[in-house]
């Protein structure tokens, strides 16, 4: 859905 | 002592995510859920734009809180605690793929709908750790489409020293009544592709870059030589 939190917590958990 | 903030993340003024950031759980750790079975300290409400700031020190809870930019409820004294507990997980995090990202997240709009959004942002991953991708001044551009229509606008490039050096991000959304004028920065190679086929490349391994250009579903202007370098990416 484009969320930009969703994008970052993705991008912390790799 | 520990705590848990329940964030309600709104989009355009309506609830899309709900995330819990809970410091029970050692070193602290956020998590997306529609609830958790423990009692909550205290409940923010906040834009998602908002939260992004919010997470990268951009903005201070108490200035989102006192600008009405965020909604508390519950232990307002747990601003300055999440304040400095957020500080610790993400904002000491240096490493050049996520100072990109950050980039990307804190200065660009992110156009939902469009799944080379989320590609792109694993890419920016993937060139931080790749090492002369590009000879330095080799800027690439990736002009993403959908039904033929500019969507959004991609340009890498790396500096002297091997490095991946610049991100540039623009999508129509963002930019003057719909009309996207190019970034200006010289490039080497101009990519236009479909934002489907964009995906594909990167999850389906049965279709490469140079199929793609062979077969005209992705159009190509500059120096070829460099379309290998580019496979690289996907």
């Amino acid at each position: 859905d484009g969320l930009k939190c969703d994008v970052l917590f993705d991008v912390m958990r790799s | 002592s520990a705590f848990i903030v329940q964030v309600n993340v709104l989009k355009d003024k309506t609830h899309a995510a709900t995330w819990f950031l809970n410091t029970r759980i050692p070193g602290g750790r956020f998590e997306r859920m529609d609830s958790i079975d423990q009692k909550v300290d205290a409940t923010l409400t906040i834009e998602d734009e908002d939260y992004v700031l919010l997470l990268f020190g951009k903005i201070s809870p108490q200035f989102a809180f006192l600008k009405g930019r965020m909604k508390i409820k519950g232990d307002v004294l747990l601003l300055q605690k999440l304040n400095r507990l957020v500080g610790k997980i993400l904002r000491t995090r240096e490493d050049l793929d996520l100072i990109f990202v950050r980039d990307i997240l804190v200065n660009s709009k992110i156009q939902s709908g469009l799944q080379s959004e989320i590609v792109f942002i694993e890419i920016i991953q993937r060139l931080a750790r790749m090492q002369n991708l590009l000879p330095s001044g080799d800027n690439i551009r990736f002009n993403i489409v959908v039904n033929g229509q500019q969507e959004t606008e991609w340009v890498i490039g790396y500096n002297e020293a091997g490095n991946l050096s610049m991100v540039k991000h623009q999508c129509r959304m963002e930019s003057n009544e719909g009309k996207m004028t190019p970034i200006q920065v010289p490039t080497k190679l101009d990519i236009i592709i479909d934002d489907n086929d964009f995906t594909s490349l990167f999850y389906n391994t049965n279709f490469n870059l140079q199929n793609a250009i062979d077969s005209n579903r992705v159009q190509v202007t500059g120096d070829l030589t460099l379309v290998p370098k580019i496979e690289l990416l996907f």
